[in-house]
């Protein structure tokens, strides 16, 4: 069976809401890094703290979330990201083997 | 196995709007035909929706995070590293690389010069008609001229009596014929200009969408449950004359219904254009004798929202917007041998030739991303492919962070 492959793709943002330069923020302008992984059955989206001048993204800094489980909502229109979730999840990952 | 030639096609802008991906309102006769005597990758997403980023990313196997291309405004040799590109790889293996129209972002991206002469063997050809793509040459209303996003005007009245790509596919079919006797195999990368905005094309294929047909997106309002950090809004689009004139409220619009349904009708429309030119240059390539010694790849940077979710434009992370199509048409591999003096391409004229159906003859459901062209292309012309690259690699020359896809034209599919 193959295994299921996971897609990657991110989008930069100068700020947590729209602004002129919102679509395509020079690099001294970004502020915040949504990365996305798209599996056959969900996308999942964080939109993490990022500094540009040093390419570094603060995985602690969540300004959003995003998840869409896509049998049921093809167009990815009902966000069921949850924060509380999340940080259980994030507070269970160095623990994790 | 000898090495075969390898003719790259890009689109610009265009999401899996086309018969081969399901979509059932878009004509796309001749990208269909290649479809169905190739492998189809059903889930194939880029790794930023937007032109720059997205074309340096694919064009060296590396992610954005690794290119460091975020924007339009760096060169990855001289940003980030030194990183070898697709058609630098077949030209250090004895190809003839070439390239027409988009295929690296123009300007400070490429290092403005398509990233010649590391990448190609002639320096990149540019259609002189692009420079009024962003001018006033639509007609508006008034008589006047416009900058519109809505643009479908009769050729014969632009500039040179041409657009750009026109003016690419007989660039491409010039270089095809050159090269068709000629011993040294050949790598063409053709990157057509649409459908990314201004919908500037000619407008009979406005016949093809009648607006009575249209229908808005499915999912057209803004999700409540949206992240406002996540929403992109369409700025671009905002610019163009004839949405400016009717005031549309930042960032969340809306876009009044009946516009939205005439960018919609452009948008397929342009899309259809595109098509008849990808028809074009693989009729030629049938006609050259080149069908059963090249390799085909048809595919794009990134998709566009028609209102879905509210937006339009790329800008996002939403499946539209990084979600593409890939297409490899490769002869003896993906097609049997065909019988002597069948055509395998032949031209389809979606102005006047009925609806033809085609069957995919492969697909693949797994997810790839843009990030595996790089090494899959090269393995399945005859090459070495790159191999994965270290989890730090900017100062490695030549490696992929992507995946060979090689062993899905072996085996099918199960999961």
């Amino acid at each position: 069976v193959d295994e299921e492959d996971i897609a990657f793709s991110q989008y930069p943002r100068p700020a947590e809401t729209p602004q002129e330069n919102s679509d395509l923020p020079d690099l001294n302008d970004i502020r915040i890094m949504g990365y996305s992984l798209r599996s056959w059955d969900y996308r999942y989206t964080l939109w993490l703290g990022f500094n540009p001048k040093t390419f570094q993204v603060n995985v602690s800094d969540v300004h959003a979330g995003e998840l869409y489980m896509l049998a049921t909502d093809p167009g990815q229109d009902k966000n069921l990201f949850s924060d509380s979730e999340h940080s259980v999840m994030m507070r269970k990952l160095p623990s994790l083997p | 196995r000898g090495r075969r030639n390898v003719l790259f096609i890009m689109a610009d802008d265009l999401r899996t709007s086309l018969g081969c991906y399901g979509d059932s309102v878009v004509k796309s006769p001749n990208i269909d035909q290649l479809a169905s005597k190739s492998q189809v990758f059903l889930n194939t997403y880029a790794q930023q929706a937007v032109c720059a980023p997205s074309r340096t990313s694919m064009l060296t196997s590396r992610r954005p995070d690794t290119t460091r291309l975020y924007d339009f405004n760096s060169y990855w040799r001289t940003h980030s590293g030194n990183y070898t590109t697709l058609p630098q790889h077949f030209k250090s293996n004895g190809y003839f690389t070439m390239s027409v129209g988009k295929v690296f972002h123009p300007g400070i991206a490429s290092n403005h010069s398509d990233d010649y002469p590391y990448s190609w063997s002639i320096p990149a050809y540019h259609p002189a008609s692009f420079r009024f793509e962003k001018q006033k040459m639509c007609k508006g209303e008034d008589g006047k001229l416009h900058a519109n996003l809505l643009c479908a005007v009769n050729v014969t009245e632009q500039p040179g009596g041409t657009l750009p790509d026109l003016e690419s596919t007989d660039e491409a079919v010039r270089l095809l014929k050159s090269r068709a006797n000629n011993d040294v195999p050949f790598f063409l990368a053709v990157g057509f200009h649409k459908p990314h905005i201004p919908f500037r094309i000619p407008q009979e294929y406005l016949s093809l969408y009648p607006i009575d047909q249209m229908t808005l997106a499915p999912d057209p309002n803004v999700p409540t449950l949206l992240p406002p950090v996540a929403y992109n809004p369409w700025t671009d689009v905002r610019r163009r004359d004839d949405v400016q004139k009717l005031n549309i409220s930042f960032p969340y619009g809306p876009i009044p219904k009946d516009f939205q349904l005439r960018i919609r009708q452009h948008y397929y429309a342009a899309v259809s254009y595109m098509d008849a030119q990808v028809g074009r240059l693989l009729s030629t390539l049938d006609e050259l004798g080149l069908a059963e010694s090249t390799m085909v790849v048809f595919t794009s940077d990134h998709g566009w929202s028609l209102g879905e979710h509210g937006e339009w434009a790329k800008y996002s992370n939403f499946d539209v917007s990084t979600r593409v199509p890939l297409i490899f048409y490769i002869p003896g591999v993906t097609t049997r041998h065909h019988r002597l003096g069948e055509s395998t391409f032949p031209f389809i004229d979606a102005l006047t030739q009925s609806e033809l159906i085609f069957k995919n003859d492969k697909v693949i459901r797994n997810m790839v991303e843009l990030v595996d062209v790089f090494p899959t292309v090269s393995y399945m012309a005859g090459l070495r492919a790159p191999k994965p690259c270290p989890d730090i690699s900017f100062q490695e020359e030549l490696c992929t962070e992507g995946d060979n896809l090689a062993y899905t034209f072996r085996h099918r599919e199960r999961g």
